[in-house]
């Protein structure tokens, strides 16, 4: 799976989110990934948020919006995401990664599964990583 | 506000002999995404251009380089999100369709509707003049040969593509 989200200069977010699917599926299967909540969710009001994991187990626990519905409740990106995706963890055994930024340009990119590849760029800097902890930058 | 464009390409086990060339793909996008920002262009721009990036990108479970179905086929699944308006559009079980993000984003814009499916998805997509592409164009070795791995009886997809926990 692969995702995106974006804040433009007047404050506008968005989310995009595209899959393949799990590996050798059953045909018909749709996961997470095109259901509003749970692949993405974007609301100028609060933030926006693309994920990625086990959609069963994301569809379960609405991901998308449970990270926005703690953002809401006065967390940071970074914390909201962590917590949705220790209650999925916990809830469901999902695993999964998240990439959230709120209308301010504060953004996160977080994940409970062995590696998330990411990156984020923002003034003129690139941001990325793969492994739990890297975080590396270079200038653009 | 600080503009700003986040990526991922996918969470679970990536091999260690993919990952490098996976960070050059999800900074490339993040770079493209980046620059229809610093262009003026709106976050929705972005998000759709760094998208189909990735998904043009072979490494990534997207587009072209996504998993198979049991029955050796692409069916992919995308969706768009609009923060402004809450609108939002969605196609899911497409194949034939090069980039699924861009399918999605006429679905939220072109229409009254959030989601399409499979036959109608693809419908639309002929109708708005997307061009169809060959199922074996989205198809890499790579995705055949996990396919092949995971056809075993006792084969575990989900833990295969997820990993163990982080």
């Amino acid at each position: 799976t692969v995702g995106a989200v974006a804040v433009d200069v007047h404050g506008n977010v968005a989310s995009a989110t595209s899959t393949g699917g799990i590996l050798n599926k059953m045909e018909g299967r749709v996961g997470d990934t095109p259901c509003v909540g749970c692949g993405g969710y974007a609301d100028n009001r609060v933030g926006a948020v693309s994920t990625t994991g086990y959609g069963e187990a994301i569809m379960k626990v609405t991901l998308a919006r449970l990270i926005l519905f703690h953002m809401e409740q006065g967390q940071s990106a970074e914390a909201a995401s962590d917590s949705a995706l220790a209650y999925m963890k916990s809830r469901v055994e999902g695993l999964g990664g998240v990439v959230t930024v709120d209308p301010q340009g504060h953004w996160a990119a977080r994940f409970s599964s062995a590696q998330m590849c990411w990156a984020a760029a923002q003034e003129d800097v690139l941001h990325y990583g793969v492994y739990a902890g890297e975080h590396l930058t270079e200038n653009i | 506000m600080l503009p700003v464009v986040v990526v991922h390409g996918g969470a679970g086990h990536c091999p260690k002999e993919r990952s490098e060339s996976a960070k050059k793909g999800v900074c490339a996008a993040a770079r493209a995404g980046y620059e229809v920002l610093r262009g003026g262009g709106g976050s929705m721009d972005a998000v759709v251009e760094a998208v189909t990036q990735l998904e043009n990108n072979s490494l990534f479970n997207a587009g072209c380089g996504s998993v198979l179905n049991i029955k050796g086929d692409v069916e992919m699944d995308a969706l768009v999100m609009d923060g402004q308006t809450l609108a939002s559009g969605a196609v899911a079980a497409v194949r034939n369709i090069a980039n699924p993000v861009q399918l999605s984003r006429l679905v939220m814009d072109k229409t009254s509707h959030v989601c399409l499916t499979a036959g109608g998805a693809q419908q639309f997509a002929e109708s708005m003049g997307v061009p169809l592409v060959q199922q074996e164009s989205l198809i890499t070795d790579y995705a055949r040969m996990r396919w092949r791995q995971n056809l075993a009886p006792e084969a575990n997809p989900v833990e295969c593509q997820m990993g163990k926990m982080g």
